[in-house]
């Protein structure tokens, strides 16, 4: 039974794509099959494996548009499987805004190719629109990343009541498989005190471990890799490998 | 002559609602009258000063539509005055879509009231849309936050092109005052190697000083207040400030 997870949070910056990235790796490592769908214009996850993404023949914003099939654009990135995304796709979400049946478009493109994987891995961008949306109602699961500091809270209240509306109206099934502290300094009370509040505020698990902040992690892209080969011993990899087992063992 | 400012960033997270809020906290400390303007749905700078986005009366929204006068959202906060945000905002996105001299709207609207300040910031979303379209062409100066690391030129080089096209197409006096290195750790030679290559790639002016990351700004928002207040004597507060008066030398 393929997890298929929309890793969202429309806060910029909270480490969505390096959690796509990490997680994928760390469960291929385990043998997983694992596909990474870039759903965000700005194709940083495209570009973090390297990929050019205003040189690609094809993205996702081909198969949005229904020009092409999953299946095509597909590129292998090192043991994992990737839908690269480009700037184009910003024009999937104006051209999608007026159509019947808008939010259906990627779970209808992924369902041919679902079974071929463990894991699907959807990095959302830093947005609630229609590109999202379609994040959210081709899921099974959502995993929100947050930054344990301030303004946390809110756009984890905003994001847990669009899901609700998800559960209405597109994806009745849609469960929330937790929260993951990333980018976490535990020295500081702020932090240790946020990590606490956003599981007893919004009543979501945060699942262990936290992910500590650590230059190893924001070093890795430069070198075209994620932080399990960049830096194979660090904190932060071990943390994303120990949340990958737990994220194993919930799914 | 007043300056308007756009602080743009199409990367999430980059420090741009808090350098919005803290330079013109400096540049009220330094007896500038200074308005705020937020253009983001996700309204962070609005909450941070210490107002809920959803109980307001009216927003940028309206302005945007045309429902209200900006004199008539304007709001006082501290030293310093609001143009406030709300979720709402995000149909205005989808409203100006189609309209002609969409880029135009919020250009239109500051004129009445822009003689009153000596500086007005934009905030501007995470996205290069219709929204920070407007930011863009009501502005005479850009300023882009930037982390220094490593997903930092790939965003500041398509701002650069969204910034050409709009001097060609909507705004041919926008200027590009600099970019500021937020949330700094001087300590890493990543930190030092992206700060170089920014101002070397792209050719604009890395503003002094970085900005150094410090619990004490991510504390600040929870305290409804920005660093200046939070932490008067920090090495971020002062660095804000003596960024504000680079600044003023400049504008
Ligand atoms: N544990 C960590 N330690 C240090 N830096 C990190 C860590 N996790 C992520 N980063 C860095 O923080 C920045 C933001 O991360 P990332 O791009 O993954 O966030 P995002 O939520 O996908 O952003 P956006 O909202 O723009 O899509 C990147 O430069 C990334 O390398
Ligand atoms: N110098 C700093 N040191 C530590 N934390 C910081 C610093 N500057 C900003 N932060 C924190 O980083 C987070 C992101 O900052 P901010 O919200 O200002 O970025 P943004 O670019 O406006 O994000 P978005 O793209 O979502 O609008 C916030 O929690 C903020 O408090
Ligand atoms: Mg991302
Ligand atoms: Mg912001």
């Amino acid at each position: 039974m393929t997890s298929v997870i929309a890793v969202a949070n429309q806060k910029g910056g909270v480490a969505k794509t390096t959690t796509v990235h990490t997680l994928s790796a760390a469960l291929a490592e385990r043998g997983r099959r694992v596909l990474m769908v870039d759903l965000d214009p700005q194709a940083c996850l495209t570009y973090e494996n390297g990929f050019d993404p205003d040189a690609l023949e094809a993205s996702i914003h081909d198969v949005m548009l229904g020009r092409t099939k999953l299946d095509d654009v597909i590129v292998a990135t090192g043991d994992v499987d990737l839908v690269p995304s480009s700037i184009d796709l910003a024009g999937s979400e104006i051209h999608l805004l007026t159509k019947t049946g808008r939010e259906f478009v990627l779970g209808r493109a992924l369902k041919p190719v679902v079974d071929e994987y463990d894991y699907v891995f959807i990095d959302c961008a830093p947005s609630l629109g229609i590109l999202t949306l379609n994040g959210l109602t081709a899921a099974s699961d959502v995993l929100i990343p947050f930054q344990a500091e301030t303004l946390s809270h809110r756009a984890v209240g905003q994001l847990l009541e669009t899901i609700d509306d998800v559960r209405v109206y597109t994806n009745e099934n849609l469960r929330v498989l937790g929260a993951v502290a990333t980018m976490y300094d535990g020295r500081t009370n702020l932090g240790k005190h946020v990590l606490a509040e956003v599981s007893e505020v919004h009543d979501i698990e945060v699942l262990p471990p936290p992910i500590p902040r650590s230059v190893k992690v924001a070093e890795a892209p430069g070198r075209g890799r994620s932080v399990l080969t960049h830096a194979r011993r660090s904190k932060s990899a071990e943390a994303y490998r120990s949340l990958a087992e737990e994220i194993e063992r919930r799914t």
